[in-house]
């Protein structure tokens, strides 16, 4: 799976989530990357792309999760990423990218490690695998 | 806080990656990087910022999307997407893809082009058809390593998630405390 989630300097937001699926997976199985709230969402408070094990995404609505938390609990976007994440997806299982209106970026993940980078107006940019 | 752009290539990478399949990622994780800034550096919208992306990310074969797309059980390739705009929470998805290069932009077109948020399988096939966006005989998604890959899930009787090491089967093993192995980024 892959994905990218992009904020100007409007604070206008995007996501867009893409992948193959999963290998050995049957004919017909939808993950969660096509659904809306699973792998993919954005309103005017953050954008989130997500990956992981598809069933797990889906019973979580893990990306429309995110947005609900800022909305509702008005947590960050890294409290409201790192909340979703860690503690309520079963370890192993998802890791996602984030923006917020305000350009603050999150990537967490449960998983060993995720293939991620990002860049921000203000001059930080990382391209990272694991975690130090 | 200014404009902010942010990628990823699949999770559950284990930490024994080698170093010949780790770097060609971060390369392209890079160079995907740059284009989602320069972008909007020059103003382009979010929206056309992430569809640009993606589409890069779908044409890089290490990662599990477009060219590098996994096997099913069948040895097909089934594709999806979706897209979102935050202002308007206009939407589009797309599954069940066999030949459509790049998903994420037939996404694009069925939120751009279609009073519905989702097309799937047969339709979404005619829908590019009509819409004209580039395909390929679905061989050319069909490759050697994913041939290998489809094979060791088989021989394991288990979904590979990723980089699920493929496992005698073993009902009692969820998927989360599968082992991870080498192997490149087909998560799904």
């Amino acid at each position: 799976t892959v994905g990218c989630v992009a904020v100007d300097s409007n604070g206008n937001l995007a996501s867009a989530t893409s992948t193959g699926g999963l290998v050995n997976k049957m004919v017909g199985r939808i993950g969660d990357t096509p659904l809306i709230g699973a792998g993919t969402y954005a309103n005017e408070l953050c954008a989130v792309s997500a990956t992981g094990i598809g069933e797990a995404l889906i019973r979580g609505t893990v990306a429309r999760d995110v947005a609900a938390m800022m909305e509702f609990k008005g947590l960050s976007l890294k409290e409201a990423a790192d909340c979703v994440v860690h503690e309520r997806i079963p370890k192993g299982t998802v890791g996602l990218v984030a923006v917020s209106a305000a350009g603050e970026v999150a990537m967490p993940y449960n998983t060993p490690g995720m293939f991620r980078a990002c860049a921000t107006e203000d001059g930080y940019s990382e391209v990272a695998i694991w975690s130090d | 806080m200014g404009w902010a752009v942010a990628l990823h290539g699949g999770a559950g990478v284990p930490f024994s990656l080698p170093p010949e399949a780790r770097q060609p990622r971060e390369e392209a994780l890079r160079h995907c990087l740059q284009i989602g800034v320069k972008a909007l550096k020059s103003n382009m919208s979010p929206l056309d910022v992430v569809e640009l992306v993606v589409r890069e990310l779908e044409n890089i074969p290490h990662f599990n999307a477009g060219r590098g797309s996994v096997l099913t059980n069948k040895g097909t390739v089934e594709m999806e997407a979706s897209i979102m705009d935050g202002n308007t929470m206009k939407c589009g998805a797309v599954s069940g893809l066999s030949t459509v290069v790049n998903a994420i932009s037939l996404a694009r077109l069925v939120m751009d082009n279609t009073p519905h948020i989702y097309l799937a399988f047969d339709g979404a096939e005619d829908f590019a058809r009509q819409q004209g966006v580039e395909t390929v005989d679905t061989s050319h998604f069909i490759t050697p390593e994913n041939i290998e890959r489809l094979n060791q899930a088989k021989e394991a009787d288990r979904v590979q998630i990723d980089y699920t090491q493929p496992i005698q089967n073993d009902t009692t093993k969820s998927e989360t405390e599968t082992p991870f192995a080498n192997g490149d980024s087909q998560l799904g």
